[in-house]
């Protein structure tokens, strides 16, 4: 154990669970009911035949307002925010989507592959018209994955901290403090899965999905670089200034 | 640089 007691592992983990009851977004409850309330086909038809441009921007304002649950989950975890302002806000900008995307298994039924977009279900057809079906159909895929592993909320709660508080961050002010509270998070998480999961290797299958993670970050970054060189009035003038200010 | 993530973070729980 990294020399902390039960009672502190206890209380960080409850608090970070906490802390993603209370920023979730939508209650498992809420997904639930929402979950075979699927876009019809015209509704599809819509989205295929809107502009590149109109779904860029749409896509860029779910994102955002996914991001901005992320910023309170991030304020409600009593160790971020013992973190130098420095760390916090760059552990935010380089991990907010990260946690957008773990999140977001919550919100995909892996039955029929849809996800939820604007409050109904909908398959990555969707989608076609961003012009970004590897992405589309990468991000999809980890969605499925992390869905394979049956997290409890708990136990998204906790991986969601454990990559936002990440010492894979360049030029952090205080890396080992980083480290230490990740430990601690990565810690209970391991605590809580040896207890739900049969499989022992279910929290080392849930660290393999990290590196793809990354990976979806890094593309949705290409893919909105190529975007802004085809249309950069679009971005400057109809994406959220949040989305600008992270991945600008 | 930043200032909305600043600002967000300073603000009090939304």
């Amino acid at each position: 154990a990294p020399g902390v007691s039960m009672g502190e592992l206890d209380r960080i983990a409850q608090n970070i669970i906490k802390s993603h009851l209370e920023t979730c977004q939508y209650t498992a409850e809420e997904l639930q009911q929402l979950a075979w309330q699927t876009h019809s086909y015209e509704e599809v038809k819509m989205y295929q035949s809107k502009s590149r441009e109109v779904l860029w921007q749409q896509c860029a304002i779910q994102i955002t307002h996914a991001i901005q649950y992320v910023v309170e989950f991030a304020k409600r975890i009593t160790g971020f925010m013992e973190l130098c302002q420095n760390d916090q806000i760059l552990l935010l900008k380089s991990g907010c989507l990260e946690v957008v995307l773990v999140r977001m298994c919550r919100a995909f039924n892996p039955l029929n592959n849809t996800v939820l977009f604007e409050g109904k279900y909908g398959g990555m057809q969707m989608f076609k018209a961003l012009g970004c079906d590897d992405l589309v159909s990468a991000v999809f895929d980890f969605a499925k994955s992390l869905c394979s592993l049956q997290l409890t909320e708990e136990e998204i709660a906790l991986f969601s901290a454990a990559v936002l508080i990440s010492t894979d961050r360049p030029w952090l002010m205080e890396p080992r403090k980083v480290q230490k509270l990740q430990e601690k998070i990565y810690f209970a998480l391991q605590h809580i899965m040896q207890k739900n999961h049969m499989d022992e290797d279910a929290l080392a299958k849930l660290i393999g999905r990290i590196p793809t993670l990354a990976a979806l970050c890094t593309l949705h970054t290409e893919e909105l670089q190529a975007f802004q060189q085809l249309h950069p009035e679009t971005v400057n003038v109809l994406f959220p200034p949040l989305y600008k200010e992270l991945f600008n | 640089k930043h200032k909305i993530l600043h600002r967000l973070l300073q603000n009090s729980t939304s």
